[in-house]
């Protein structure tokens, strides 16, 4: 049974993207089959991993030249349908598309040899985030302990709530991942206090993915942190999420 | 004559919020007359300042339920038209409606009072992100010294030729704005010396925004670094930013 999640916050740069690659990389070392998928324009994730020339796209799966299957490509022990800024005039032309929303709910159905399909997302409530938010089983919502995402977070779950009444009355909230954590701060404790205290109904994960600079340097050499620098807190953090992940149990 | 000023970047996360806040205050603290305009439907500027409900907003202002005057309220210093998530409908419902990259320069019209008028937005190349680059004489575009926001440049930079070529011929780039920027970390080295050498044609503001807790901290009080903390590196280093605005000579 393909897990299918969704890593989702529409406020920028909380480190979806880096969490989508070293979790699905974690996930992927032990032994479970992971593709990922970029349905952000702006190709972040592609970028990352050295996947954003001269390959098919998910715009071109999307168009139907060519299938889901024959777009994937391997990078770092993963498997990936790239995404590039097509995306965006595609997204465009599919508003008012009737059944836009499941576009990619569908096309996930050719892919059942995936133990696990993480979904990077830009930063908005694109066509393609409500697409991801479609098709998920489960979402992750990486956040940053500050202010400002206390804000993002309440925008993030009415969202949530309109896309199950309507779309997907079986997603549900897989966990809250505090990210680029540092405990020193003490808004973060602030902040963290806050949100547990706040949304008490909501779960959050045990690990907390603390601020790592090997984080940052690994994509100039397009490799997970644990290719790049397997001894360090980001490579334990991302390890450490994986088995919550794969042995969660609704 | 109004300097019309867009803070952009289309990735996420990179301080564009908080330099509209604190660069506007430090502004008005030389004695102009400052307009802040939150043109991101997540409405992060206007969750800063508390001015987030009860409020009309730019979407009333918009649908000419409300003049622009009119909608300009008081915080911190500043002038603010707040935005709400019914930006994001009213974006919808723009698209295909011609002449609507068009809209926010024509209602700015009604605003010469002011010296300067800032305007932030969303991580995204939304309608209102395109209006903003329409209605501005110029851009900054702050930016962390890491390896993903290299890409997001690139991007920004192709949006901004192409918005000079179809929407506003007389955009211009008045500078990168390095932020978050840790001197010790060595990749951040690299990345500027990378910027600084593929984008020599582009200005880079003598000013570094440097990494301090106070710009994290003060949103939770409502206020600019200014009120909150104004003997810190955020408050020196973004009233340096606010002269080499003021003095910008193209
Ligand atoms: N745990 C961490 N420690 C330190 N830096 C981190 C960490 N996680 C991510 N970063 C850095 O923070 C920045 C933002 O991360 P990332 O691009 O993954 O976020 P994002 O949510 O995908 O952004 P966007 O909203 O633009 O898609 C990147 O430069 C990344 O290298
Ligand atoms: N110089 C700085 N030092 C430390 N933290 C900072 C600095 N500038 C901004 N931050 C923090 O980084 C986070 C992102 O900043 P901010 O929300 O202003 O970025 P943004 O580009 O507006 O994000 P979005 O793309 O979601 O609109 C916030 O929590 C903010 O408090
Ligand atoms: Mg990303
Ligand atoms: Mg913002």
């Amino acid at each position: 049974m393909t897990q299918i999640i969704a890593i989702v916050n529409q406020k920028g740069g909380t480190g979806k993207t880096t969490t989508a690659v070293n979790l699905g990389r974690a996930i992927a070392d032990m032994g479970k089959r992971v593709l990922l998928l970029d349905l952000d324009p702006q190709g972040s994730l592609s970028y990352y991993l050295g996947a954003n020339s001269n390959v098919w796209t998910i715009s071109d799966v999307i168009l139907g030249d060519i299938s889901l299957n024959n777009a994937i490509i391997q990078r770092e022990n993963l498997e990936i349908i790239p995404a590039d800024i097509s995306l965006a005039d595609l997204e465009v032309s599919l508003a008012g598309y009737p059944q836009r929303e499941y576009i990619i709910k569908k096309l996930l159905l050719q892919a059942p040899q995936y133990d696990y399909i993480l979904m990077d997302c830009s930063p908005s409530l694109s066509v393609m985030t409500i697409n991801a938010l479609t098709a998920a089983k489960y979402i992750i919502i990486p956040l940053q302990m500050e202010v400002l995402s206390i804000h993002g977070l309440e925008l993030m779950l009415e969202t949530v709530e309109r896309i199950k009444k309507n779309l997907n009355p079986t997603l549900e909230i897989m966990g809250i991942l505090p990210l680029m954590y540092d405990r020193k701060r003490r808004i973060t404790q602030e902040v963290l206090a806050h949100i547990v205290k706040t949304y008490s109904f909501l779960y959050m994960f045990d690990t907390l993915i603390r601020m790592d600079v090997k984080l940052v340097e690994a994509p100039s050499y397009g490799k997970s942190v644990f290719s790049y620098a397997p001894e360090t807190n980001g490579a334990q953090d991302y390890m450490k999420l994986a088995k919550e992940v794969v042995t969660y149990d609704d």
